[in-house]
């Protein structure tokens, strides 16, 4: 079982601590570009890194790429491109495998499932640069817009935040996983509007545990109280979590070949 | 009595919130482009603000600059420039006001006191939009930089962030206020180290009061505890607004008039 997650956001807005978080792991504190002496890289660059894992008794390949230098320049003109010519190459790789002349062998699923595109949490509204990579990448990757270090906010501007972000998606017509879908059985469409009512979701990450009566809990430490990550009334990592882990990694999985690899392959084919 | 502060940073780092904190009125909520509904501009412009306010019964004339646009495209390129040539064009207008004919009376002192750079609370170190900034203009204005929403960091990574901006601004040789300065006496010189060893101030802003025992605390209520603005151990708000209104304002009018005007007038004169 191969699962590709992608992360995009300017440097320091928790993208290595919350991959840790989710597979509570120390996967990425030492290998994603994340690291505290990690310089910027003069282009953006791919940082991918594999990992076997176990969720409830499933073995996981997991591979999680960072986009170090994505929106950490003076000028980021194009920063996308590069990511979306990284998911083209794992694209083009899917492709040669499946149509190599030995095919009874699955070819090995390397494309992005997910994208989670993070959101600085400034309260105002999305950046140029967030309206740029999600119009330029939503026809081709899954992309779940969060809101990180929500923390930083409080419930009220939260909602304010989260309307605001709505409207611009809404505005300029950018597409968001999970996608309400007409075609879709009743049961998904309930499952997916109740989703996406909360979309983007607000995200706290931490890998450290804290002992609260007795009990380790995951969460950060301030002088004015302790933010708890798994906290619902905190913020709602555990449903991005769920939501990526638990119920919708097959339908993340379906929808990258069904749509996004489909619109790939059938543009390969038309020459 | 005259005094002319700017402030600059991305859209988002609390800055309008932070001018009405500091002088407790709603003055910037209405006028700043801090606005929810602004749009950011094209270019990076200079909005100024006057304002006539009495703390401790002195009549102070209070101008703001805000400098909306700054950092906030998906290309900064030269956003800086604006910036100082705002600077130069009012100390231009001193030049000519102080060379005027008739000397009897003193000029109108329009020039920027006190620039307080916002710098984002990522955690890691300076951002090279912030390293260009403050050395394009560290020799020309008092720049006080400070750590933007710093609720956002826990007191361990507010301690290491600030070693690391320290160590970013020593190793681009960026002059920062207050300078300890060796020619300042005895007592000056214990009360600037004493200030420069908590630079840059991490500062937290609120223009909301909470009642908390019966009275008024401003502050952020947050879903896991109250941050106190005002208090020492949440933030340095109050070491940061004592110092630009009580005990270093005339210190930031000389520094201003005596040295970075004073290289202005001179370069002006050799022509
Ligand atoms: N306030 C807050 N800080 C966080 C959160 N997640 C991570 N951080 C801190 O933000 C800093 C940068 O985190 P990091 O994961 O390295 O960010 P990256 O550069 O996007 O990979 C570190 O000091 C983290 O401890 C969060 O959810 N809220
Ligand atoms: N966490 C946090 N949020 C703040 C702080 N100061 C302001 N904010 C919030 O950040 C958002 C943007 O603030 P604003 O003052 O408009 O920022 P500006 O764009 O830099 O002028 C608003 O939702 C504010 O309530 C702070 O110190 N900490």
């Amino acid at each position: 079982f191969q699962f590709n997650l992608m992360v995009v956001g300017e440097s320091g807005l928790g993208k290595s601590t919350l991959v840790n978080t989710l597979f509570r792991s120390k996967i990425a504190r030492s290998t994603l570009a994340g690291a505290e002496d990690a310089k910027i890289p003069k282009t953006v660059e791919i940082h991918s890194v594999s990992h076997v894992i176990e969720e409830k008794n499933v073995r996981l390949r997991l591979t999680v790429s960072d986009t170090p230098g994505f929106g950490d320049h003076i000028n980021n003109d194009g920063s996308w491109q590069p990511i979306l010519d990284h998911i083209n190459k794992l694209n083009e790789k899917y492709f040669a495998d499946e149509s190599a002349v030995v095919r009874n062998i699955a070819p090995v699923d390397s494309r992005i499932h997910a994208c989670i595109y993070f959101i600085a949490p400034t309260g105002h509204s999305l950046k140029p640069i967030d309206i740029e990579f999600m119009k330029k990448l939503d026809k081709s990757v899954n992309i779940i817009p969060v809101i990180a270090k929500a923390d930083t906010l409080t419930l009220e501007e939260r909602a304010a935040f989260k309307e605001r972000i709505v409207e611009d998606l809404d505005q300029h017509a950018i597409n968001v996983y999970p996608n309400v879908n007409e075609d879709d059985d009743e049961e998904d469409k309930a499952i997916n509007s109740k989703l996406s009512e909360l979309l983007p979701f607000a995200v706290i990450g931490s890998d450290k545990e804290v002992i609260v009566n007795g009990q380790g809990v995951l969460g950060r430490k301030t002088k004015w109280g302790f933010i708890e990550v798994e906290n619902k009334d905190h913020c709602e990592f555990s449903n991005l979590r769920d939501m990526l882990i638990r119920t919708h990694m097959q339908d993340l999985i379906d929808v990258t070949h069904f749509t996004h690899y489909e619109k790939f392959r059938a543009a390969k084919l038309r020459g």
